[in-house]
């Protein structure tokens, strides 16, 4: 799979740019918290595209946004 | 640093994903 390029996502629609960005960060959310990774993939999705291509580039920031978003899901359902 | 992820965002549903048994 060749990766995923700022001018492949400016192309597309802008309903479709996350999707195609979610397609690509699933798996690797995956990989680190199978459990919770659609809920995780969609918390991180609501970050700036240009952001999200960064991330999927670099495996410590994504892994350090992952565990930061687990850290706001949890303290979100003790308030619960 | 207060986290600017918001904990009632949509799920993600992947389209081509196939989840490993």
């Amino acid at each position: 799979q060749e990766p995923l390029t700022a001018s492949m996502v400016a192309a597309a629609l802008p309903h479709e740019q996350k999707q195609m960005i979610g397609e690509r960060l699933y798996p690797l959310v995956y990989e680190i918290h199978s459990q919770l990774a659609n809920k995780i993939t969609g918390m991180l999705l609501e970050i700036d595209s240009s952001e999200l291509l960064l991330m999927l580039e670099s495996p410590e920031s994504l892994h350090a946004k992952v565990e930061e978003a687990l850290a706001v899901l949890q303290a979100h359902q003790a308030m619960e | 640093r207060k986290s600017t992820l918001n904990p009632n965002a949509k799920e993600f549903n992947p389209r081509s994903f196939s989840q490993p048994k």
